[in-house]
């Protein structure tokens, strides 16, 4: 299975839930 | 807000109706599109142009080989016990039948199962499935292979029973498969209604004679391509988030439904974002495929040509489940990716369209989703869907402009967050 470069995230939920929210 | 800005303009604002709009137009002026045909050629160069109209980014045609097939004239009619014209549709890769057709008696069965213990009733026969419909994936199976079983069993042609969850009279086609080594014998779909007068008639110990005539033909695949077009990525450019649906179509109604209305969808989450000035920070790539009802062979030589950048396709997305009013995302991928699109699912909340389910693959995008890649589709009213699937009835009267405006918001509102987050999904 191919997996992508940036598989390890460098952030957290939450930091990834706050970015989402921002788009709303 | 660009979540809300999206939906605004896309549900309440200027941009209203336009892809219903431009999917009128298309299917109007070329009608079906089916599988190395000429009509089919004809909307993939009318797309061309469109996409470069509309201003987007490296439109482009990709050449890909498509098998050609043509239906031909075709007739089913019960001679025994009394003369009855069925409507009957050939389906895809059938062979035909002598020109004067094929005479037979029928063995009506309602599943594989009986066929099996009824084999040595069904040599030189024609065999009717009656299956009843279960959903579509389980019940499709008759359909694909209902030729081929009866063949092992001598039988001289097969009649299957519309795939499909609600009929009025409504013949269904679609594509089958043949066998290495087993005989190749014609099949076609006949309607739910005739299906059950023949069990009925064959339950009563009534002899049911059937002559079919099918003029199908094969011819050597033809030239076709993927059409391409995008709004490239500001920061990470070779980062894609594909978002798709097929142009071509089967040779019944216009193809409006199936899978015109995905095809005009996804081309219209690019205009939205186009039109509100937005670039996310990863491509975003609209694919129309071709020759999606064959099996997905435009795709396959896609993904053939572009599996060696896989790691960079954060998400793929295809609609050909139809444009109804969407009740959530279908999705495919990690945990952790589930949990990230629920998140941007909940931007949906003003359109009351929040959930995330299974199932994301859908047959073009079904190479990336099986070697990891996340997959999502957009789900609907599935009972209406298959009620005109691969029927005449699939036509531009079956389609619901403000069903589609929400069906666009939903796509571009998704295709947009994931291709402009600062990671890409995360996978297994």
């Amino acid at each position: 299975k191919a997996i992508n470069k940036s598989n390890i995230s460098q952030r957290t939920f939450e930091e990834i839930k706050e970015e989402i929210a921002s788009y709303r | 807000d660009v979540a809300k800005a999206i939906i605004n303009r896309a549900v309440y604002g200027e941009s209203q109706n336009r892809s219903y709009e431009r999917l009128a137009l298309l299917v109007d002026t070329v009608g079906p599109r089916l599988s190395g045909s000429k009509s089919l050629e004809k909307a993939i160069q009318i797309m061309y142009q469109n996409l470069q109209e509309n201003g987007l980014d490296n439109v482009h045609l990709e050449p890909v080989k498509i098998p050609h097939w043509e239906r031909g004239e075709e007739s089913a009619v019960i001679l025994a016990p009394r003369r009855h014209q069925m409507a009957i549709l050939g389906l895809g890769s059938s062979v035909g039948t002598p020109p004067e057709g094929i005479t037979a008696e029928v063995l009506v069965v309602t599943s594989f199962e009986e066929l099996q213990r009824r084999a040595p009733e069904a040599k030189g026969k024609i065999v009717v499935y009656n299956q009843p419909y279960v959903n579509y994936s389980t019940t499709v199976q008759y359909r694909v292979n209902g030729a081929v079983e009866a063949a092992k069993v001598g039988a001289l042609a097969s009649l299957i029973r519309s795939v499909t969850s609600f009929s009025i009279y409504s013949p269904h086609t679609g594509m089958q498969e043949y066998q290495e080594g087993v005989p190749k014998i014609p099949t076609a779909c006949i309607t739910v209604e005739d299906a059950e007068l023949m069990s009925r008639l064959a339950s009563r110990g009534i002899r049911i004679v059937v002559q079919l005539k099918m003029g199908a033909k094969t011819y050597c695949d033809a030239y076709s391509f993927n059409t391409v077009a995008e709004i490239t990525g500001s920061k990470f450019p070779e980062q894609v988030v594909l978002v798709s649906g097929h142009l071509d179509s089967w040779d019944v109604g216009q193809g409006a439904m199936d899978d015109g209305g995905g095809a005009f969808i996804s081309w219209e989450a690019l205009s939205l974002i186009k039109d509100l000035g937005l670039r996310p920070k990863r491509t975003l790539r609209l694919v129309l495929w071709t020759a999606e009802e064959q099996g997905g062979v435009g795709a396959s030589q896609y993904y053939q040509l572009h599996k060696v950048n896989i790691s960079n396709y954060s998400l793929v997305m295809e609609s050909d489940l139809g444009t109804f009013l969407p009740t959530g995302l279908r999705f495919t991928g990690s945990e952790k990716a589930r949990a990230i699109m629920k998140e941007v699912m909940s931007l949906l909340e003003p359109l009351n369209i929040t959930q995330v389910l299974s199932d994301g693959e859908a047959t073009d995008i079904s190479f990336w989703i099986r070697d990891g890649v996340p997959g999502a589709s957009l789900q609907d009213d599935l009972h209406k869907y298959f009620s005109f699937h691969h029927s005449h009835g699939d036509t531009m009267t079956v389609m619901d402009p403000k069903q589609m405006n929400v069906a666009a918001a939903v796509w571009a509102v998704v295709s947009y967050v994931v291709a402009d987050l600062e990671e890409m999904l995360p996978r297994n």
